[in-house]
């Protein structure tokens, strides 16, 4: 018996819209001998059967395609599944990213967390600050992010259901910002004398909370989604030390602790992008400087034991009401010899000390894949299949945990991948039917 | 499947998809027609990924046939 149509029906409409992180993508798959039905709440939801109908369809020796009598029920675990990528210790070409959305999308990954400027390098664009990107890219002509580029990474995503989360960390991590905006730093000193040297961005200047609110009334334009990641890890607070003028202004303001000057320039920044009705992400040291913030912020754990372990991270954090993304177990730029996706794998959002209202705040996780030792050459292979174990994760229940079985279905899955063009690495011995030139 | 999904059921009974005949259709009564890009465009996609982006069958590299 041949099946032509697979028919696909949606409750919702919606068409015209981005995902967001309430956005339904529940659906069952009905394939039987009345029918072969697709149904779902919402178009976002279409999608993830979709996904699953191309896992299910396989051929025979002779090339003739079939689809056993199937019938499925499924809806995600967590709302907000996520990939981070960076871009800024290495620059990735635009198809890098485009690639790593269609292979997302595979994996059911719905969000995709754009690590667009650091230290190094600041790629992104600007219309409002064009010199951000002329002296803060590694090549102004080829190394850059432009305005369309941006348009089409968040057009891609969206007919894939994904989320596109921008992150502008501040006030660490912004070397690359200095040369486009003179002043916005903060001169380091040497004894009396400035070294040379700069560190986080100044925050006791009235003028760098004017760029602020100008830079991120644009990034509040450009980019649709709901939160922005105002990152806010790992401030170094040597070069605030050094300086005299900070100095004056810790004493006028009665500080003792460098961490209430962040606090201070982190709540300022917080007004700023509230103000523009976004709402944020940020690292957990925000949380951990104790910076006074809304209460639908999301606090992202990264940190796998300092200043505790992350699960108890996770615990303080939600036991204090705030929303919680994982990300601490899931650095995919931290590789061991072997099969290391088995301790991704193994883990489990939830395994902390809390009520049922307190694990309701953890809204899922992220895979990280930092730019350090990364660029399109050797991406794929390391972000795949190990960033599937941690959709996996995040999308399936708490109750596939087998680790036998999922070896056997990820295996099964590089081979798809390999079938699809992405030259994803093998995670043991073994084979797939099919080796196709093109990987 | 990856990633696995809540509730599978089935069986050994298979069904054939002939790719030339093969079609991705909205439900009369969907919420989404014609026209919704987000589904057109991976209706698009799908058929790609499942059966190759040309003509079913794909024409014989030389012009020959087996």
């Amino acid at each position: 018996v041949s099946k032509d149509v697979l028919v696909v029906s949606v409750v919702t409409e919606g068409c015209n819209e981005f995902p967001m992180l309430e956005s339904l993508e529940n659906y069952t798959l009905t394939i039987d001998d009345d029918q072969c039905l697709l149904a779902a709440s919402t178009i976002w939801g279409a999608l993830r059967g979709l996904e699953t109908f191309s896992q299910l369809v396989w051929t025979s020796a002779e090339g003739t395609f079939f689809i056993n009598k199937t019938s499925i029920k499924d809806f995600p675990r967590f709302s907000h599944r996520g990939l981070l990528l960076d871009t800024s210790r290495h620059y990735l070409p635009l198809s890098s990213i485009l690639d790593t959305l269609d292979v997302m999308a595979y994996n059911k990954l719905n969000v995709f967390h754009w690590h667009l400027v650091d230290d190094p390098s600041f790629p992104y664009d600007s219309i409002t600050f064009p010199e951000l990107a002329r002296k803060g890219s590694y090549n102004p002509v080829t190394h850059i992010y432009t305005a369309q580029d941006v348009k089409e990474v968040i057009e891609y995503a969206r007919l894939r259901g994904i989320r596109v989360l921008a992150e502008f960390d501040t006030p660490g991590h912004t070397l690359s910002w200095g040369p486009g905006v003179p002043g916005l730093l903060t001169p380091c000193y040497s004894g009396t004398q400035p070294s040379g040297d700069f560190g986080p961005v100044n925050p006791i200047l009235n003028s760098t909370y004017k760029f602020m609110s100008s830079f991120f009334l644009e990034i509040s334009s450009v980019f649709p989604d709901f939160y922005l990641h105002l990152g806010g890890d790992e401030v170094d607070f040597t070069c605030w030390r050094s300086n005299p003028d900070i100095q004056a202004f810790m004493k006028k303001k009665g500080f003792d602790d460098f961490r209430q000057l962040e606090s201070f320039y982190i709540q300022m920044l917080l007004d700023i992008v509230s103000a523009y009705e976004k709402g944020y992400v940020v690292w957990q040291e925000v949380f951990d400087n104790k910076v006074k913030v809304r209460p639908d912020t999301i606090v992202q754990v990264w940190r796998d034991k300092k200043p505790v372990t992350y699960m108890e991270e996770v615990e303080l954090v939600t036991k204090a009401g705030f929303r919680v993304l994982l990300s601490a177990p899931w650095y995919l730029n931290h590789i061991t010899y072997g099969a290391d996706w088995k301790d991704m794998y193994k883990v489990e959002p939830l395994d902390f000390e809390g009520s049922p209202e307190e694990k309701a705040l953890v809204i899922g996780g992220e895979a990280c894949m930092w730019g350090e030792w990364v660029d399109s050459t050797n991406l794929v292979p390391r972000l795949w299949p190990r960033g599937g174990v941690v959709a996996e994760r995040l999308w399936s229940s708490n109750l596939t945990t087998n680790l036998d079985f999922a070896e056997t279905r990820l295996s099964h899955f590089r081979c798809l991948l390999l079938r699809r063009g992405v030259q994803a690495e093998p995670i043991g011995v073994g084979y797939c039917e099919q080796e196709f030139e093109e990987t | 499947l990856w990633p696995w999904p809540r509730s599978v059921q089935a069986s050994s009974r298979r069904y054939r998809l002939r790719p030339a005949a093969f079609a991705f259709r909205h439900h009369p009564g969907s919420a989404a027609q014609p026209g919704c890009d987000v589904l057109d465009s991976a209706f698009a996609r799908y058929r790609r990924l499942l059966f190759g982006a040309g003509p079913w069958p794909p024409p014989s590299p030389s012009g020959q046939r087996h």
